[in-house]
């Protein structure tokens, strides 16, 4: 299994992926946000799988973006902390969730 | 050269001390605050350093904190970010770099 299927499986199987690193406040903030929102997420923590940096460097191939939070729904990239919450801000992150 | 007085002597020479991590958002929202007010600021990057988690620690039992950033001003210990932050919202940071 490939870190890159991996990341496909994940990313198209639930509906919100937060991925993340355990000690990051950032991701902390967004975490709260779609707890805040009663919105269920699953959240890949980079730091504590084994594959983790692997999976960091799939993500930059599929997304262009290798920094933490970073954030898909429904299979589509949200992006990081400020783009999710200028999404939600925009009235477009619970559009996406349902 | 211990941890300890490395530290101690970091946190008395300099007037502004912010102990980060280069790759923190959190860190770099202290950094541009004290940029933005154009307080001149030493960072010491823990995650760069030959010690960094050996100051981590020394600084967790200087200051009770271990997280990053880790804020201190004329040897007197701020915070984290949103301490720092606070502390500027109620015009406590200026006084205190002044
Ligand atoms: N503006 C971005 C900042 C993202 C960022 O710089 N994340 C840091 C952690 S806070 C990061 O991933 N650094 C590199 C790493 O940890 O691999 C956002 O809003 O998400
Ligand atoms: N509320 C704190 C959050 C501090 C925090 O959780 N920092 C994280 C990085 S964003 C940390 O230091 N994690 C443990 C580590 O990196 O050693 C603040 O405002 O500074
Ligand atoms: S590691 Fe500090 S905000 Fe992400």
């Amino acid at each position: 299994l490939s870190s890159c299927s991996a990341g496909d499986n994940y990313i198209t199987s639930n509906k919100v992926i937060i991925c993340s690193k355990s000690f990051c406040s950032f991701c902390h903030k967004v975490k709260d946000l779609f707890n805040e929102l009663n919105v269920p997420f699953e959240a890949l923590e980079l730091d504590l799988i084994d594959n983790g940096s692997e999976l960091q460097s799939a993500l930059l191939a599929k997304s262009g973006q290798r920094t933490v939070p970073n954030v898909y729904i429904s299979g589509e990239h949200v992006g990081g902390a400020s783009d999710t919450f200028s999404a939600h801000e925009r009235g477009d992150l619970m559009k996406l969730v349902n």
